[in-house]
């Protein structure tokens, strides 16, 4: 059996938003440390990680392992229904063909039930190495955001050259180019303001902006995002929760 | 030109 419950519904609103446009059938896992999900988008190119740690739930029990099977865009019909204060807690049987969402209003004035058939989705579950990369940033997630919105309008493709003591974002497309440069710094009052590089090794990498306009989207969870850069690997996009992670794992383009 | 690279191409099946 499960039970997960959510103090503010809006937190599993929020994870939901940040990847729900870019995959559509995902099997969440439910263990006992948690909630795991994985998808990868049609195209191949963007995987999906998602971790909920049992923290992040104001009461959490899994007696036995369950994969519940998603459709996002149902989900998400169902989530639009309670409100963003109210608690959301999930409910399951060990061997379930839907998944129970129900909402309380905080003075259980309110008490709103909805059933989501489960489906039996066949995906398979690609095996993360534990990856070497040559350069870790941290950024502003709004930074990110403003990065990817400004040079995605010029070009389907981006640029991002990492050297060690800058951050080079570059675009070049029919109507014409545009380069962003960030550089490191630490704002004491505002350490979430501050921009980090760890470097390595100096690295070039190019990605389609229209999957860079997917994952922008997880900023609604984080005021940070990490973005680690290896010439030998998909880059990795991760954006913090309190208790777990969500994370894109985005596949290069390469001069042909 | 540039040509979009695939998961598969760095992550095996399980």
């Amino acid at each position: 059996m499960l039970e997960a419950k959510f103090e503010e519904a809006s937190l599993f609103k929020r994870i939901i938003d940040g990847f729900k446009d870019c995959v559509q059938l995902v099997n969440f896992q439910c263990k006992q440390d948690g909630i795991i999900a994985q998808a990868v988008d049609d195209s191949r190119v963007l995987l999906v990680s998602l971790e909920i740690g049992v923290e992040a739930f104001q009461e959490y029990r899994c007696d036995h392992p369950i994969t519940l099977g998603i459709d996002l865009a149902s989900l998400s019909k169902i989530l639009r229904c309670g409100n963003n204060n109210d608690t959301l807690t999930l409910i399951a049987e060990d061997t379930p063909d839907s998944v129970m969402l129900l909402f309380e209003d905080t003075k259980k004035d309110r008490i709103a039930e909805f059933n989501l058939k489960l489906m039996d989705i066949d995906a398979d579950f690609l095996k993360i190495e534990e990856l070497v990369y040559e350069s870790t940033l941290n950024l502003p997630a709004t930074e990110f955001v403003r990065v990817v919105r400004e040079l995605g309008q010029l070009s389907d493709s981006l640029n991002i050259t990492v050297t060690k003591e800058t951050i080079k974002f570059a675009c070049d497309g029919d109507i014409g180019s545009g380069t962003i440069i960030l550089r490191p710094f630490i704002n004491m009052e505002n350490p979430s303001e501050s921009i980090k590089l760890e470097m390595d090794q100096p690295v070039e990498l190019t990605f389609g902006a229209k999957y860079l306009a997917d994952i922008v989207k997880g900023s609604a969870l984080s005021d940070k995002v990490a973005i680690r850069l290896s010439s030998e690997a998909p880059a990795l996009f991760q954006f913090d929760l309190k208790a777990g992670f969500l994370q894109f794992f985005l596949a290069p383009k390469f001069n042909d | 030109q540039q040509k979009q690279r695939t998961l598969n191409e760095f992550f095996p099946n399980e």
